[in-house]
């Protein structure tokens, strides 16, 4: 299968409703530093299922997009501002070898935990998880995925840390 | 539980060695280097360590940790793409994995990838060197838009202009 | 201890951000961006923490760990930058410090480093983007010679040949 | 003070004496992954007293170099090979304000421990330590050295390393 396209809205530094695709069989992501590449990375994880620690943010809610806020008093950025969104989502149109269009949906809702949806229709995590394990995309194995300034530690990872990888895609 | 790590384990053993000789071939030494997987524990691997060796063409020496940044990310390259061979996910997405190679190093991890590269196998990566991206077939192209501060997006299509 | 540690704090709070804004600045954002240390304790600043906030040109967060690759190397260069001005060491020694730098950030950091080296402080900087070394006035040139099997030298100064 | 040059011998992947310089008010170091550019920074770093922990080796020996050795039945490089160096020394050309020049050698010896000179005399590291604290070169802290792959951590230190580093200059 394929990654056709993904769609965003307010999701970290992208806001409002934004398309990004389509997706070709090598496609280079570029612009200057700051600009949002590794969040449309985190954006691709994100929707795929990967824990937000991995996504350089603690909680859930840091991914909701913040932009208009002035800092207040002590310079903290104020948090639920009116007309500041609370809640961000990102789908993922992936197309199967069987040319068979799937979207899969991941929101953060007001309550700051994570909604899963396949075609629009609400998930659990598990059976999200399931769904994608059977186009090998293994959410905990993450092996698709080499985050900025991860590549070399792949290298001198110890023997212990390289056999859980190849026990987590196996 | 034996039989699945096993299947895993020797498809990345035997694969290894062939992507880090096609990722170090040159001129220079059309052979390429060397690398290969070492087991602890042959009667139960998935208990000990599976020990990853790579050597740059031209050298002698097996310490990982003697190798240079460049040669790291090489080495490292070559063993993501052989685990992600087994079972493959649809899709690679890589962020600045090029950040320490030089510009031979990177037209070498460019052209690896644009001849696998497929309909079933995307690569998207993340790079700021035109040595790497000018070899895609797609850019997606981001930038700050200071006025709405929000990142914006552009897609161009590459095909046609190259070789 | 209270003194002299004094002394070196207050010199280096009051140097960063001239310095961070030296570095930030462009013709989008002309004054640059925002940098500062804080004290959790001012009583006994030495006991507790000195917090480092830096702020890129154009943002609004302080949250040190939502900023981009390059934006951190850019701040951590800055902090570098104004730790070193104070009893300064007569030359610095920087490795590959230009990785996750944008052309652009390259160009500022390069002449930076051309602004301030001199005969009582010298740069050292190894790099791989020849943004940056294109701006320095001597290049020490390394490479492997295969059949001795060691590294050699060749050094050119560019002094005449740059404006 | 400056830098004027650095001479070594044996001294990681340099074979035998090399000079390398003159060093000018801006020097870039530029050359092909793997030909020795963080190396030469190793030797700089070796010759003002740095630990070698920091030059990337567990134990002085791994400073000399090691070239037309063959790997032996087990693959190791065979130490101590007849024909191998089982010493090396870096020697810091130094020219302070008041333009006097002094030579600042670090070597390893056969028996794998530090031996530290200044224009040829034997001192303790004591000595050495003091001599280049009078230039502002502060060993332990390491400030005027940035290793590979270390700059983007500087900016995410805990305020308690931080105020370490300050400490250590002060
Ligand atoms: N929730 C959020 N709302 C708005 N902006 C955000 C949010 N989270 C992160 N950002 C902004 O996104 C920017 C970082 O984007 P990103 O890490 O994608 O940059 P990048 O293009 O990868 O840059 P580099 O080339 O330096 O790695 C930061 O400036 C940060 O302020
Ligand atoms: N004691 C030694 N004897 C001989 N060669 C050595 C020794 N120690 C390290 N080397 C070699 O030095 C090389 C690494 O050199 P170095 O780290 O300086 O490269 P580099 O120019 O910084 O490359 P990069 O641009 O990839 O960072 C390795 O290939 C290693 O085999
Ligand atoms: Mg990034
Ligand atoms: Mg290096």
């Amino acid at each position: 299968g394929r990654l056709v396209e993904l769609e965003v809205e307010n999701f970290k530094s992208y806001r409002g409703r934004q398309v990004i695709g389509p997706f070709h069989n090598f496609t280079s992501v570029i612009g200057p530093n700051g600009s949002g590449k590794s969040n449309l990375m985190d954006a691709i994880s994100f929707v795929l299922g990967v824990k937000s620690a991995q996504l350089r943010s603690s909680q859930l809610k840091e991914l909701i997009y913040r932009g208009g806020t002035d800092l207040d008093a002590d310079g903290n950025d104020e948090e639920a501002h009116s007309g500041s969104p609370n809640r961000t989502y990102v789908c993922a149109v992936y197309e199967s070898s069987d040319k068979i269009v799937t979207r899969f949906t991941r929101a953060v809702t007001e309550a700051g935990s994570s909604e899963y949806r396949i075609n629009g229709k609400s998930v659990t995590f598990a059976k999200y998880s399931t769904v994608l394990e059977k186009e090998n995309i293994l959410i905990k194995a993450k092996n698709f995925l080499v985050f900025q300034g991860d590549v070399e530690a792949v290298a001198s990872q110890s023997p212990k840390e390289l056999t859980r990888l190849v026990e987590q895609i196996s | 539980r034996y039989d699945l790590f096993y299947n895993a384990y020797t498809h990345i053993r035997d694969n290894i060695d062939p992507i880090y000789k096609e990722l170090t071939k040159s001129k220079t030494f059309p052979l390429g280097g060397t690398a290969y997987l070492s087991v602890e524990d042959s009667e139960e691997p998935y208990n000990d360590g599976i020990k990853y060796h790579a050597m740059p063409p031209g050298k002698r020496f097996r310490d990982m940790e003697l190798l240079s940044g460049g040669e790291k990310t090489v080495a490292a390259l070559a063993l993501l793409f052989a685990i992600h061979s087994y079972q493959p996910a649809p899709f690679f997405v890589l962020d600045e994995v090029d950040a320490a190679l030089d510009n031979t190093n990177v037209a070498k991890v460019a052209n690896y990838i644009r001849r696998h590269a497929s309909d079933t196998f995307q690569f998207i990566v993340i790079s700021l060197k035109n040595t790497f991206y000018e070899k895609a077939e797609a850019l997606v192209g981001i930038y700050k838009d200071q006025q709405r501060a929000s990142s914006r997006v552009l897609t161009l299509e590459l095909d046609g202009f190259l070789d």
